[in-house]
């Protein structure tokens, strides 16, 4: 369902937040 | 009792557990915003995505969590993210918050357009959680104890996943014993709060559709 799309798209996103630290 | 290790290791979960929360900008629109059930739904869905991403912050600080394959990081988080922020949620409305911060938060659960037959599950799932009346360390390590179940769908390296969860259930056990001295099976009541999570995680997929149609 999109709400599980968008819900990998935001995990992704944070978790990438620790490489641009 | 529980080894300087063990103290070191908890102490950064439940540091992280206490510095990563929901941001002031998004709590306080619960009292501002005005009343509809539309209203309701996008903020409930704004707060919704705060919490995913408080979450992995969270997660990042779990000792070993960034060691892993990064999909099965993608994928522990997707699976457990709904739990994680039940049990959150629930551990958050248990705490009585200032000057009727929880009645306005029911309130707005209540009046989004969620469907009863969700709403009453998910309400004992709250009061069961408020009658444990878990201390921090309990609740931080429960979390991070959700976020590590390796049989979640897509994670490859079980054993991986299990190496970590395993010292944390270790240390949970030891901290029942020690908060809950005279309920010898405080550490089986926790987890068995991890089960009747699944079933509310199941519970919310078909939730969110019906939510959708609403």
């Amino acid at each position: 369902p999109a709400t599980n799309l968008g819900l990998e798209d935001i995990i992704r996103k944070a978790l990438m937040g620790n490489l641009e630290e | 009792e529980i080894t300087k290790e063990q103290q070191a290791f908890m102490k950064v979960i439940v540091d992280s557990y206490n510095r990563h929360q929901i941001p002031q900008d998004v709590t306080k629109k619960l009292l501002q915003e005005q009343y509809s059930a539309e209203e309701n739904f996008i903020l409930l869905t704004e707060m919704a995505t705060s919490q995913v991403q408080v979450l992995v912050e969270f997660t990042k600080n779990i000792p070993g969590f960034l060691s892993l394959d990064h999909e099965d990081q993608i994928a522990l988080l997707k699976g457990s993210a709904v739990e994680a922020m039940f049990l959150r949620s629930a551990q958050v409305l248990s705490t009585k918050m200032p000057n009727g911060h929880t009645e306005v938060l029911e309130e707005r659960i209540r009046n989004s357009g969620i469907s009863e037959e969700f709403m009453t599950p998910m309400f004992n799932f709250y009061k069961s959680i408020g009658k444990l009346h878990m201390v921090q360390e309990e609740q931080a390590l429960l979390t991070a104890v959700t976020i590590l179940t390796p049989d979640r769908p897509f994670v490859k390296d079980h054993p991986a996943v299990e190496r970590l969860q395993e010292p944390m259930l270790e240390v949970l056990r030891k901290l029942c014993a020690l908060h809950h001295p005279r309920e010898p099976q405080y550490f089986a009541r926790l987890l068995g709060r991890l089960t009747e999570l699944r079933t509310l995680n199941h519970y919310h997929t078909e939730m969110l559709t019906s939510w959708r149609m609403n």
